[in-house]
């Protein structure tokens, strides 16, 4: 089984921790790939990584891919270029491998699924999400999270989440919904309290602790542990779920029938 | 007594935030100012507000500049831009003043401190904190704060304080260096680790909470109280002690001595 995962912000949000966190990988930490930031970048890079996991008894060949420099520049114009070629060169390849006459199996390295982090600022979307939103809410499934949001006090959560999805609204940008097709009726209450907590405001860590004489994964502070597991402080669970043991098989379907009919029948048309 | 002070840092930093909690007015409050930051900023703004404060018996003249803007577009080249011209404004103005015949007292509205917020991003300083200090240092009093520092965990604000004065050593940046020259001899212990403490990482807060039967000003998370002016949460009483009481007339005076002189001189010689 296999699934691209694309993960696009600033510097400094958390990003490879919430990865790390997600798969309970320390991906960032062997060999494979090492992201520290280039620290003075000129563009955006993209950084490919694929990693073996397990999940839920099922083997998921999962590929990571980075996005060193997005939004790190003074001048950021443009930023978002690098990642919309790169997303159109997969499909253009899936194209061509679909075109071949001995078709067979044909493996699915097309984004499947973009983690787009917002700053926590408390005020809502900056010109640059709000760009690279409509840059690309055509050309894959845009899953929007709140980085470091123990950053934010429950009530500011609360606040800031809904002013983003005005902003979101108002610029016409199209996040993945979270269909719940795939969900037991019965839960539709439960996938309703879900979906009302996009966009997912996560926290990540890959420190383990002790609370309660329970191990958690969390930060330590001086004022108390803001437990990544824990419903009351973050959606990280929320999201976990969502995207690995739920919604992979949809986020794949919509890809296949959206996105990529999008890009091929455009690029028939011309 | 007046006193400028600039703040300077992208949107949602919790500047504003601050600036109440350091002057314990809800300045941003009342009708004088309100800085709802312009959500879809062209350029950095210069803001400028009065406020009267009472410290340590001392009436205050307290002028507030603030500056939307900074930083939060696209494409920032050059978002330093109207800060310095303002700056080098108010040399020119004095410059004038000081030339006139009937000089008299001299209203001294030269910016004397310029905060700088830096975000926590937990790797270093971005290419934009370091273009602009280094566009900045040779005309005013640069204090780098970490912003929301509660965002970060005690190892983590300690290597994050290292790494930036890392980054401003490697570029040649000059900050303000809060010599102690007027502090008692006896406190030169305390005032080393004073200035150990730079840069400073604050965390703001307008609610008052009763923590332990106090009441003190803070966040409430759901793990905790993050204390505004706890030092083993955050370094911001010392900032407060430091710009308010003991080093205000030094920074008036580098200013006047340092800062002004290079302006003049620069002008003179042209
Ligand atoms: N407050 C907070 N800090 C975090 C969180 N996740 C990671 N960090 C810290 O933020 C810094 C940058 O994290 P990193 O994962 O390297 O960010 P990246 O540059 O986006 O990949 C490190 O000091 C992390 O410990 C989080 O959820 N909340
Ligand atoms: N975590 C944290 N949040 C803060 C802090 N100070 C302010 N905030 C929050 O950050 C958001 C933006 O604050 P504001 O003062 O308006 O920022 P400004 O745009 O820089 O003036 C608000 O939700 C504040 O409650 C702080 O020290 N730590």
């Amino acid at each position: 089984f296999q699934f691209s995962l694309m993960v696009v912000g600033q510097s400094g949000l958390g990003k490879s921790t919430l990865i790390n966190s997600l798969f309970m990988t320390d991906l960032y930490e062997d060999c494979v790939y090492s992201p520290s930031p280039q620290r003075m970048p000129r563009t955006t890079e993209i950084k490919e990584s694929t990693v073996s996991v397990e999940e839920g008894g099922v083997r998921l060949e999962l590929t990571l891919i980075d996005t060193p420099g997005f939004g790190d520049i003074v001048d950021n114009s443009q930023c978002w270029r690098p990642i919309v070629d790169y997303i159109d060169s997969k499909y253009e390849k899936y194209l061509n491998d679909e075109s071949r006459v001995n078709r067979g199996y044909t493996e699915d390295y097309r984004i499947h699924c973009c983690l787009y982090f917002i700053p926590p600022n408390g005020h809502g979307l900056r010109q640059i999400d709000i760009e690279f939103m409509k840059q690309l809410h055509n050309k894959t499934n845009i899953v929007p999270v709140i980085a470091k949001a123990d950053t934010f006090t429950p009530e500011e959560v609360v606040r800031f989440k809904k002013v983003v999805l005005q902003d979101i609204a108002d610029n016409g940008i199209k996040i993945y919904q979270f269909p719940d097709a795939q969900l037991d009726e019965e839960d539709d209450a439960a996938n309703q309290k879900l979906r009302e907590a996009i966009p997912f405001a996560v926290v990540g860590s890959n420190t383990i602790l002790e609370v309660n004489q329970k191990k958690v994964r969390g930060r330590q502070y001086p004022w108390g542990v803001a437990e990544v597991e824990n419903a009351d402080h973050c959606d990280f669970t929320t999201l976990r779920n969502m995207i690995i043991r739920t919604h992979m098989q949809d986020l794949k379907d919509i890809t296949n029938n959206v996105h990529y009919e999008n890009y091929r029948c455009t690029k028939l048309a011309n």
